[in-house]
């Protein structure tokens, strides 16, 4: 967590801020107490699963005045900005916990499970609210943290069969093949190359030119086959004839003439674009029709 | 009393 700035990744997300409390006296206008928090909110998102967990982390890191008896805090997550359906927490709130400024800091940690209901595909907006109060006031201070990455659940059939499951999607999820695995060294060879030849840096990391995912189809199969006529096949003859930008993206040859094609074993070919390479990536970041990502090839 | 809270300006952050 970074104080200001939100870190994410396609699971989990981090947003850090501090909180000044004042405690006011009226007419007065007289402040009679002041606390500082360190305020973290997070979330751990599960792939296969419609329920994440949102945490809300408040730190006391300095009091002054009456503030230092008895400030409470509670939380609750706030729903309401979703898209569709609006996301449901257990517990609905939770607190209030006292801070007990006068023995130094105490952090009170505040955990929701949050669900995101029905099938379809839905955006949510999750938020953190956390109410303060103190004794020596009847009314509550209401703050909302904010800043946690949006969430996208889904029940999409054509990742794998696992239901339904949420991910952060604004961060754009790496495919990593290594040259070093034998079971898939000349695709991950050839990728590293078309990488570098190519007039575009197709799917390279940060590089501007995202894949996107398309499932099988039509276009699909008509990028198999404008890269690897028959011509070509048999050229490569005994290897088969593999392709990048892979076939199962918006990138494919049909529609993108900066393409390459190379000779690689047909083990390999079928092993990277099966269920234990490709298919567990796509699945495991539930990477949806159309969906951004990026390819990196290691040693 | 009247509680209040708001986000800390940079210059309040230790």
């Amino acid at each position: 967590c970074r104080v200001g700035e939100q870190v994410s990744d396609r699971f989990s997300s981090c947003a850090e801020k501090y909180l000044i409390v004042s405690i006011v006296e009226i007419p007065s206008g007289k402040v009679i107490g002041t606390a500082l928090f360190d305020a973290k909110n997070k979330t751990r998102l599960n792939y296969k699963s419609a329920t994440w967990e949102q945490e809300a982390v408040l730190k006391m890191v300095r009091s002054f005045g009456v503030a230092k008896f008895g400030t409470m805090a509670s939380a609750e997550v706030d729903c309401k900005a979703s898209q569709g359906n609006g996301c449901t927490s257990a517990p609905g709130v939770i607190g209030p916990k006292v801070f007990w400024g006068i023995w130094g800091a105490t952090t009170n940690t505040y955990t929701f499970k949050v669900t995101s209901p029905g099938d379809a595909l839905v955006g949510h907006a999750p938020q953190t609210k956390v109410t303060v109060s103190h004794p020596s006031s009847p009314e509550k201070a209401h703050f909302t943290l904010g800043n946690i990455a949006p969430v996208r659940c889904d029940s999409a059939k054509n990742i794998g069969n696992i239901g339904r499951g949420c991910v952060h999607p604004l961060v754009k999820p790496v495919y990593r093949l290594s040259k070093g695995d034998k079971a898939v060294k000349g695709v991950a060879e050839h990728i590293e190359d078309a990488q570098h030849k190519l007039k575009k840096p197709w799917g390279a990391v940060n590089k501007g030119y995202p894949l996107h995912r398309l499932p099988n189809g039509d276009l699909s199969r008509a990028n198999r086959d404008t890269a690897c006529t028959t011509a070509v096949k048999n050229r490569y003859k005994p290897k088969s004839c593999d392709e990048y930008p892979f076939a199962g993206s918006y990138e494919g040859a049909a529609v993108n003439p900066d393409y390459s094609t190379a000779p690689v074993p047909l083990s390999e070919n079928r092993t990277e674009g099966g269920f234990k390479y490709r298919g567990k990536f796509i699945m495991q970041n539930r990477v949806l029709d159309y969906d951004e990502f990026w390819v990196e090839i290691t040693k | 009393t009247r509680i209040e809270i708001r986000e800390a300006l940079p210059s309040e952050i230790p």
